[in-house]
């Protein structure tokens, strides 16, 4: 699953 | 942040300002579809709402206030003000066949069953059929004026550009987001005719002709 990063992208 | 998505958030930028200010000096939004502008105000909606609650950087809000305030203020100038120009006859394209399936999508497939994630991707896969009514009405009035051309193109980049952000980030943050990139990829995908033409009409000076 995606790496828990936060939603960092417009 | 990277080159590859400042390009694209720039390009993204640069298309919303070229569409606000055509409609705006030309008094006219004949051959833009306000379905699709519709669409766009509701992704730009969905994905923001954490713009008050998770602060990114000034960078991040700016851009979120700015695409939120600038798609409302299209709608407003399509719908509202210059209403008289809006091409209804041809801006036909039924959004509900865009709505349904992006709606049974992020229910069944997301990274997480909560309403602000759901709604996340909601505004992912909408944002990757959004253009589709614009697309439509361009095919089918079988031309586009250069400024919607321009516009179109800066619009098609910016996710364009995201994907090769998302190849750096996967190489050099270890960092990937697979409902981003299938919807980011699909997106640009639908661009692609329209970039050919653009390509090999439109930076030749010529009028952009869809075959009808």
């Amino acid at each position: 699953e995606a790496a828990e990063a936060p939603k960092d992208e417009l | 942040m990277n080159i590859f998505r400042l390009l694209g958030d720039v390009s993204h930028l640069l298309a919303i300002i070229i569409l606000l200010l055509k409609i705006w000096k030309t008094r006219s939004c004949a051959g833009i579809s306000g379905k699709s502008q519709l669409l766009f105000a509701l992704t730009y909606t969905t994905r923001y709402l954490d713009l008050v609650t998770n602060f990114v950087s000034v960078y991040n809000t700016f851009m979120k206030v700015v695409f939120l305030a600038a798609s409302y203020a299209t709608i407003w100038l399509i719908y509202m003000k210059f209403r008289a120009t809006y091409d209804q006859n041809h801006d036909t394209f039924r959004i509900e066949f865009l709505l349904l399936p992006v709606t049974i999508l992020s229910l069944v497939a997301n990274h997480e069953f909560t309403l602000i994630e759901i709604l996340w991707t909601w505004s992912i896969y909408l944002e990757a059929v959004a253009i589709l009514p614009q697309l439509f009405m361009v095919s089918k009035t079988g031309e586009a004026e250069s400024i919607t051309s321009h516009y179109l193109f800066a619009l098609g980049s910016y996710r364009g550009l995201y994907i090769l952000n998302w190849i750096y980030r996967y190489y050099m943050e270890s960092y990937y987001d697979l409902i981003a990139i299938f919807a980011g990829i699909l997106q640009t995908v639908l661009y692609c005719d329209f970039f050919y033409l653009y390509i090999t009409k439109v930076l030749r000076g010529q009028r952009l002709q869809l075959p009808a």
